[in-house]
């Protein structure tokens, strides 16, 4: 590996971010 | 076993023997029986007909129930376990199950995959992750130039698609969720723990006579 190079996030990280996808929203009053 | 009483909650239209949901899932029969007052509560914002349709799954999640997205519509298709396009009980509580901390690990990956295989076809294709991260750059106000975008897919596809045929199928997710565990957080609900605190109510309408585990 380049130590030079950026670390990228990978997509999923990236999506997982979403808070589309939290479903906690359901438990909060 | 506990012993069973004709209560108003058996003859409500969306409800399940919760002893048999129980033994389905991660949850206890006392946590099956809190979430149906949560199941209750939202199934009869809109339309008081013991399902829960898109528009309440939206307005219980989000406090809105006009917000399209992208993730929200595949959340609610695959809770709506049926394809009836609205969810009952059974669904609600079998789906939240794989959300409960203690739910089996090969669970949340699988659930995982369906979600990010946007048209069931048993792969998460290239296509399909790009236009979730599109919709996550639109959702969150987030600008990135399509290049990023691209050098973002070529990073993951290189690390998660081993065979490099263009499209992650299960086994490759599953090696790759294991390499990069944070991608399960989604995945655990910490407030599924707590169930039966947060509605105590299911005691007044519980169906056991003692805590059937």
């Amino acid at each position: 590996k380049n130590p030079d190079s950026p670390t990228l996030i990978n997509a999923f990280q990236l999506i997982g971010m979403s808070s589309c996808l939290d479903l906690s929203g359901f438990f909060e009053k | 076993m506990g012993c069973f009483h004709s209560t108003a909650s058996k003859q409500f239209p969306g409800h399940e023997d919760p002893v048999i949901l129980a033994s389905q899932t991660a949850f206890s029969v006392s946590e099956v029986e809190a979430l149906f007052e949560l199941y209750k509560s939202i199934s009869s914002s809109v339309i008081d007909d013991g399902l829960i349709n898109k528009e309440e799954f939206q307005l219980a999640l989000f406090k809105n129930r006009k917000k399209e997205n992208l993730f929200a519509n595949r959340i609610f298709e695959l809770f709506d376990v049926k394809k009836k396009g609205v969810i009952d009980f059974g669904d609600f509580v079998k789906s939240l199950s794989v959300f409960h901390p203690n739910a089996p690990h090969e669970d949340k990956i699988d659930f995982s995959f369906k979600l990010y295989d946007l048209d069931g076809t048993g792969f998460i294709e290239r296509q399909e992750v790009k236009q979730m991260l599109i919709a996550l750059l639109c959702e969150s106000g987030m600008k990135l130039a399509d290049e990023t975008v691209e050098i973002i897919l070529d990073k993951t596809f290189l690390e998660a698609d081993v065979n490099q045929d263009g499209k992650i199928d299960k086994s490759e997710w599953q090696n790759f969720v294991r390499q990069n565990p944070s991608l399960l957080k989604i995945m655990t609900l910490p407030y599924l723990r707590d169930i039966t605190t947060t509605f105590p109510s299911f005691v007044f309408h519980s169906e056991v006579d003692e805590i059937v585990t």
